[in-house]
């Protein structure tokens, strides 16, 4: 595996925070959880109506996801397994070598 | 036999570094490769120049892709573009004038210790490799270390933040070797092109703050006539105009700089896709998006060349 297979189980979510309680409601959530904004890039740069990507560990989603439901902020999982999508980013090169 | 390069497919950097001696060595006529520096864990510091040799004073265009590690098609986008310069230079006589009446300065790795640490270790890695003298956490913002606003609003003072701006303006030995030669080299620099990765935006200044810069209809009509020309490949939409209002407020970003140091034509490009691949884009996407961004590029280029009112 690439990576040592760190990710195996990380997910890429989206969440589009519709009002500033929501926005305020992902900082929150953010500060406790350790998750790697892709968009913004920096907590203090989420607006109302914005996308949101995060990576969040496979140690985290359910946390993460149960805070999200709790608090009624709509999201989707964009990446389910970011694991097989990074083999997947670069693993067509080692098909096409084997062609 | 014919050099075999896949354009199609991501490189590592020590793959990249090869290409371009490889480039250089078989172009001799249209290409130079020096180095303006060193990285912070010593990596040479690359640019390829791309142009007709003449003796006459010649306008210049600087792109440079990698400024955040993770943004694996920015590299791509470079290769590809300077495969494309010197493929088509024999037969398309728009980019045969502009290497005839332009340099392109291409940096194909902005930060290179990055690049390879997301290669080897942590794929979504963004930041530069520096270390700092108080926290364990390494790396700063390439893109929030330059003297322009500098750690202002949009960028972090926290050394583990992703937006660390640094310890001072122009800490980091990359960014500081670029704006040296920028310094160097504004009077012929026209356009600065940085390409990020991703929204599927074209941004120009300011970012720092929500003002109109003094050559708005310009810059706004280069913008746009390059996103027409982008969106004439495939049919993809791509947003322009202020990066203040278009994607965020940040401060000590270099195309601000860029701008602020002479350049009249300064621009971010966020590459595909929107979110569905992330920085994850997949390697049969290289080719469409590579292809439609040196459209628009070719198009910001060509526009040097005509006198705007």
């Amino acid at each position: 595996y690439l990576y040592n297979n760190r990710y195996a189980g990380d997910q890429v979510i989206r969440v589009t925070p519709v009002s500033n309680g929501e926005v305020e409601e992902l900082r929150r959530l953010f500060a406790n959880l350790t998750v790697d904004l892709w968009r913004p890039n920096s907590a203090a740069l989420i607006r109302e109506g914005g996308d949101v990507d995060l990576h969040v560990g496979r140690n985290h989603t359910r946390g993460l996801r149960a805070g999200l439901q709790r608090a009624h902020i709509r999201h989707k999982v964009l990446i389910s397994n970011l694991q097989s999508e990074i083999e997947k980013q670069t693993g067509y090169r080692s098909s096409r070598k084997r062609r | 036999s014919e050099f075999q390069y896949d354009y199609e497919v991501y490189h590592s950097l020590e793959e990249i570094q090869s290409w371009m001696y490889e480039m250089n060595r078989t172009h001799p006529h249209l290409v130079d490769m020096f180095s303006i520096g060193r990285s912070f864990e010593g990596r040479p510091l690359y640019i390829l120049q791309l142009g007709k040799r003449t003796r006459s004073y010649k306008k210049a265009v600087w792109i440079d892709c990698g400024v955040h590690a993770r943004e694996w098609i920015g590299p791509a986008f470079c290769q590809w573009f300077v495969k494309e310069a010197l493929h088509s230079y024999k037969y398309d006589s728009v980019m045969r004038r502009l290497m005839n009446q332009l340099n392109f300065y291409i940096m194909p790795v902005f930060n290179v210790d990055g690049y390879h640490y997301s290669w080897t270790t942590d794929r979504f890695w963004r930041k530069t490799r520096s270390k700092n003298a108080k926290y364990q956490c390494r790396g700063v913002d390439a893109n929030r270390n330059w003297k322009v606003k500098w750690c202002d609003e949009g960028a972090s003072s926290h050394p583990c933040d992703d937006t660390y701006c640094g310890p001072f303006p122009e800490s980091e030995p990359e960014v500081k070797a670029v704006a040296k030669f920028l310094r160097k080299h504004r009077k012929r620099v026209r356009a600065y092109i940085s390409i990020h990765a991703y929204a599927q935006m074209l941004l120009y200044p300011y970012s720092y703050k929500y003002a109109t810069i003094p050559n708005f209809s310009c810059v706004e009509s280069a913008a746009q006539n390059a996103v027409t020309a982008l969106y004439s490949a495939y049919g993809v939409r791509y947003r322009y105009g202020p990066a203040s209002t278009t994607l965020y407020v940040s401060s000590g970003s270099s195309m601000d700089w860029a701008y602020k140091n002479g350049i009249p034509y300064a621009f971010a490009f966020e590459l595909r896709d929107t979110g569905y691949f992330g920085f994850l884009l997949p390697e049969t996407l290289i080719n469409p998006t590579c292809t439609e961004t040196t459209r628009a590029v070719k198009t910001i280029a060509s526009g040097l060349l005509k006198k705007c009112p």
